[in-house]
């Protein structure tokens, strides 16, 4: 474990928290994507399914526990929870989940390292996070005024992103390790989507304004 | 390579 994974690891931690702290005390998921965080779901429950067959640390399972868990309850906060759900803003979140879905599962089809149902749904998920956050950042284009925290958790998720391209920067130099490139590719371009956002964040910080996408 | 078919990464 080297300090950029760690590092990444614990922005993707906080922006979940920051997320759940959002919708838990202020009961209302205003500006945020309930597709995007379906897709997490579902990125989560393919990927992590190697907790029954394989066994890397308590870290590792303890993390993927959690954002099992987390994703599953922020859907179930927007579908379910009866103050929640009254704040989830359906008429502007209308990204088609099957839109990325199934180019993912064919992708995933195509193109993989092992023709086995786990490592194709392994793969799956790696392209489907790397789209995942799409209905997301169309959301806060359409509704302009971010609050802070959704501003902040689309801000941690973009930096978790960029610490994971500096750990496989770093763990290619220091163990030889090496990441499948289709893993490489599926990080650069989820990476690279943040790139606008990261853009106008850091203006609006710099200039101590509200943050607001153009439209 | 061994090292690549653990997936120790999240």
């Amino acid at each position: 474990m080297n300090i950029f994974r760690l590092a990444g690891d614990m922005t993707h931690l906080a922006s979940v928290l920051v997320l759940l702290l959002k919708i838990h005390t202020i009961k209302s998921c205003a500006g945020v994507s309930l597709k995007t965080q379906e897709l997490y779901a579902l990125v989560f429950a393919t990927r992590y399914l190697d907790i029954f067959t394989d066994f890397i640390s308590v870290y590792n399972t303890v993390m993927k526990l959690i954002f099992l868990g987390s994703s599953f309850s922020i859907v179930w906060y927007i579908r379910r929870h009866k103050i929640v759900r009254r704040s989830y803003d359906k008429e502007q979140d209308t990204f088609r989940h099957y839109f990325l879905v199934l180019p993912c599962l064919l992708l995933a089809l195509l193109i993989h390292e092992k023709f086995t149902v786990k490592e194709l749904l392994w793969t799956f998920s790696i392209y489907l996070e790397a789209v995942a956050i799409l209905p997301q950042l169309v959301l806060l284009q359409r509704t302009r005024n971010i609050d802070n925290l959704t501003g902040q958790y689309v801000f941690l998720l973009g930096a978790y992103r960029s610490l994971y391209i500096l750990n496989w920067i770093y763990r290619y130099f220091t163990e030889r390790h090496f990441v499948h490139w289709i893993t490489w590719i599926a990080g650069l371009v989820q990476t690279l989507l943040y790139a606008d956002f990261f853009y106008y964040y850091f203006e609006s910080w710099k200039n101590n304004v509200k943050l607001q996408l153009p439209a | 390579n061994s090292n690549q078919d653990l997936k120790d990464e999240l």
